[in-house]
């Protein structure tokens, strides 16, 4: 990938199409090449290379919304997504990643609805070893959280996370309910920190664009959780939420095991989308 | 949306006149851009504009259409060609000649495969037909659970793991004990897994070689991106899918990936998943699909 004194229209294209095919969609990669090209030419050095001015207008665009993170005691995350992103898994290896920090963890049993869901999160919670509650089957979820935050703060929980069900954010009944949980999670822990993060599949095309409009529109959020990535997919998305919804992204989900969940590092992000 | 895109870029030509080669690189644009954000392939939207070229160009426009909607014809015609099966039975399940009848469900993680099986279960069911479900999926969390849960629900059969049964173990005793569970059709559950996964990708190769069912199915989220392809192609590969299920299409993803999909593959579409509940799955149709790609 490099550029001469003339930068050649056909490698620029090139580019665009792998920026697309990382599913950063049409538009933020055409804006992206754009950059690259002016920086390019601006480029007084014997050779130009085009990677490495890709790789540095990328990393500005997700560097600029790089917030560090530190979750302050008490702190609640809420998880929220859409279906079989990866959520109750997430809040596993969160739950696990936290309890090793120390902190005095309590799983929280957001979702009363699906087949097995406060199993599959008994199972999670007994993994990473830390407090657990849920409700009843069916139970109104808003209930559930209200309880598990009540009782966790009251028993000295200084890190409370939040597993919800997976909703389509174009069903409004399950947004509605979505908006609940989150008004009954400061009811029950009012002043405390809320961290309400989206979980992404990283195979998800231009809908999550879609998905992080809805979602932030509704509950606020505050940050991303990519998911999935130790697939063939690489997520290019987030570089388009970057810029549209200035969200950070803040873990990457690298496979099913408690242990795999790493703290988002944007410079070893562009260097898997850009080698 | 796209039809109001290609409006615009013919709206200096009139009634009777030729699509030409200098306006329909601008229509072609305008395509192109749709199909991406739809999540089609970028090959995949390369060939198709292709296609769209050879057919258009000379084309005559009626006195009674403009060019933008003579364009949007061949574009929306080409798309329902392309997800329509050239084999009219391509899109129904296939029973064994002797029972059970088996249907192998395969994909990536979290894609719909364990409601998908039951769903399908319900489906036999009402179609008088005697399902049993078998949970093949030893590796995420309560997935057992998930699925007896689901069965229970809908008043199927399902086979679980015993003494340390593996997949393949579980889907055998269940093969050879299908008749005298009242089943005749088995649906098989199997853990979501990564196209690269080498240990995972040859669990589910043995399972097809050793019990070779007849349907093979790949279970496809609609919010697929680009990555798409290279998956069902990596599937297709190990697996000879006979059968494609579109999930999640009860939302607002435009669901190129499945498209991408079936034209690179030639696997049919044939269930499309519209909601969690277990009546939620319907026949696919070619033209509903085409004008959700199009937005
Ligand atoms: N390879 C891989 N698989 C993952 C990752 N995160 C989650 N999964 C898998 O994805 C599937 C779905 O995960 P869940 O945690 O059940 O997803 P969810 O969002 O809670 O799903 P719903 O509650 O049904 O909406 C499971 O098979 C997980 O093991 C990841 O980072 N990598
Ligand atoms: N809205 C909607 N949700 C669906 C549909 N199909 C599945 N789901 C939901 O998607 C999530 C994942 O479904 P699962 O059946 O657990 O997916 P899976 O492929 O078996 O997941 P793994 O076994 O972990 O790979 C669940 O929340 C389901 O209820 C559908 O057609 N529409
Ligand atoms: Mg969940
Ligand atoms: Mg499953």
């Amino acid at each position: 990938l490099k550029g001469g004194p003339a930068i050649s229209r056909q490698a620029l294209e090139a580019l665009e199409e792998t920026l697309v095919r990382a599913d950063m969609g049409a538009p933020t990669a055409r804006a992206i090449i754009h950059e690259v090209e002016e920086s390019a030419k601006k480029d007084t050095t014997h050779k130009v290379h085009l990677a490495n001015h890709l790789r540095k207008a990328i990393l500005g665009k997700l560097e600029s919304v790089q917030t560090p993170f530190a979750l302050p005691k008490p702190g609640i995350i809420l998880l929220v997504g859409v279906n079989g992103a990866g959520k109750t898994t997430t809040t596993g290896k969160l739950a696990a990643r936290f309890a090793g920090e120390g902190r005095k963890v309590l799983l929280a049993a957001g979702d009363t609805f699906r087949a097995a869901a406060e199993e599959q999160l008994t199972e999670w919670a007994q993994r990473a070893k830390v407090e657990f509650i849920r409700g009843a089957h069916g139970a109104a979820p808003s209930a559930v959280v209200f309880d598990a935050l009540q009782s966790g703060l009251a028993h000295g929980a200084d890190c409370l996370l939040v597993d919800t069900a997976g909703r389509l954010h174009n069903r409004s009944n399950l947004m509605e309910e979505l908006r609940k949980i989150v008004r009954v999670a400061e009811k029950a822990a009012p002043g405390v920190h809320q961290e309400k993060w989206l979980v992404l599949d990283a195979n998800t095309g231009q809908n999550a664009m879609n998905q992080a409009r809805e979602f932030n529109k509704e509950v606020g959020l505050t940050g991303l959780v990519l998911t999935k990535i130790d697939g063939t997919a690489k997520g290019g998305i987030v570089v388009a939420l970057a810029g549209e919804l200035g969200l950070p992204v803040r873990f990457l989900g690298v496979g099913e095991q408690m242990d795999d969940l790493v703290p988002f590092d944007p410079g070893l992000f562009v260097e898997a989308l850009v080698p | 949306n796209l039809t109001d895109r290609i409006q615009k870029v013919f709206k200096n030509l009139r009634g009777q006149g030729k699509i030409t080669e200098a306006n329909i690189e601008e229509t072609l644009k305008e395509v192109r851009l749709a199909l991406l954000e739809a999540d089609v392939n970028v090959e995949t939207t390369k060939l198709f504009l292709e296609k769209i070229k050879v057919k258009a160009l000379g084309k005559e426009v009626a006195l009674s259409l403009s060019p933008g909607q003579v364009m949007i014809k061949i574009v929306h015609e080409e798309l329902i060609q392309l997800l329509t099966p050239k084999d009219k039975t391509a899109n129904k399940l296939k029973f064994a000649p002797a029972p059970p009848t088996l249907i192998l469900l395969a994909g990536l993680q979290g894609t719909g495969k364990t409601t998908t099986a039951a769903k399908l279960a319900a489906w036999l069911k009402k179609d008088g037909r005697k399902p049993g479900l078998v949970a093949a999926d030893l590796v995420r969390p309560a997935a057992i659970e998930q699925l007896a849960t689901l069965g229970k629900e809908i008043g199927v059969p399902v086979f679980r793991p015993e003494n340390g049964e593996k997949a393949l173990d579980v889907c055998t005793r269940a093969v050879k004990t299908a008749l005298q569970n009242d089943c005749n059709i088995l649906i098989l559950d199997t853990a979501g897994r990564l196209q690269i996964d080498e240990e995972m990708m040859n669990e589910i190769a043995e399972i097809q070689k050793k019990l070779k069912p007849t349907n093979i199915m790949l279970v496809v989220d609609a919010m697929t991106g680009q990555n798409a392809v290279q998956v069902a192609q990596a599937f297709h590969a190990r697996l000879p899918l006979t059968g494609l299920v579109l999930t999640k299409a009860d939302g607002d993803a435009r669901g190129g990936a499945i498209f991408s999909i079936t034209s690179v593959t030639g696997v049919p579409i044939q269930f499309v998943g519209v909601s969690e509940k277990m009546d939620g799955l319907e026949a696919f149709y070619p033209d509903r699909m085409a004008s959700r790609i199009l937005g």
